[in-house]
């Protein structure tokens, strides 16, 4: 089953 | 503002993924952006002052709970006026709906300091514009058989689809369907977004509302859309297998 992840895992965010 | 009925959508919107916003204020109009509490989805908002019946301002950074503007702006009646005025001395900010009278709500001011958190400047390959109401149906269905959607584009078509169990659901959108406004395909993509969040952005849009989606594989999906004259930006991260 696929998993959550989050925007940081993308960008360099926050 | 205009129309305080309106802008409550856009408190509605919002609050369901924030708990708290810092409104940053400037002769141009009002901005703020924010990533939700498990850092998943972000949203942006961007009110420029041509969006106001009046506006005056200089720069200031207003810290709100979300919480209780929501539970004000739901208060608002049709035809009521929205005044939003900052009263520094007591820190508050006023909330008035101007009618047959007028009603002031003071909500305390958090002592946020503006959020660094800016929209990344992405490439996407594929940009679907669709009728709001369509996607949001659309995703109701989705979320009678499961807690996420794929969304997908192919052969010039987007698709919205979502595997449950046993039971399945599939929402087909050609460039020449009445609910797509225009369809950009680059590539094929396709990404799975959870629908609790993808609802959520979607809360205040209503039946002539017009949502542009931007979509890459396995990548955050980007939404924008307007709500009376207030330009929402959101981001959401997909999940991955």
């Amino acid at each position: 089953k696929s998993k959550q992840v989050k925007l940081s895992d993308f960008f360099k965010i926050g | 503002m205009e129309s305080a009925k309106d802008f409550k959508k856009v408190v509605d919107t919002i609050s369901t993924l924030l708990d708290e916003i810092c409104f940053e204020v400037s002769e141009e109009g009002i901005k703020a952006s924010a990533m939700d509490p498990s850092h998943v989805a972000l949203v942006s908002l961007e009110i420029p002052s041509l969006a106001f019946e009046e506006f005056t301002a200089d720069e200031h950074e207003i810290g709100i709970d979300l919480e209780a503007f929501k539970k004000v702006m739901n208060r608002a009646k049709s035809k009521d006026k929205l005044i939003l005025e900052l009263d520094e001395e007591k820190n508050k900010l006023n909330i008035i709906f101007e009618n047959t009278g007028k009603r002031k709500f003071s909500l305390a001011l958090l002592d946020l300091s503006a959020s660094s958190v800016k929209v990344p400047d992405i490439e996407y390959p594929n940009v679907v514009v669709i009728k709001g109401e369509a996607f949001k149906e659309a995703l109701k269905d989705a979320d009678l058989f499961s807690d996420y959607v794929i969304l997908k584009v192919e052969n010039d078509k987007f698709l919205i689809q979502a595997k449950g169990d046993l039971n399945d659901f599939s929402a087909e959108f050609e460039k020449d369907d009445a609910a797509i406004v225009n369809l950009e395909v680059g590539e094929e993509a396709k990404s799975a977004f959870n629908l609790d969040y993808l609802m959520d952005m979607v809360k205040g849009v209503s039946s002539g509302d017009i949502i542009k989606i931007y979509l890459g594989n396995d990548m955050p999906l980007k939404m924008e859309y307007s709500l009376a004259g207030v330009n929402l930006t959101f981001l959401l991260a997909p999940r991955i297998e």
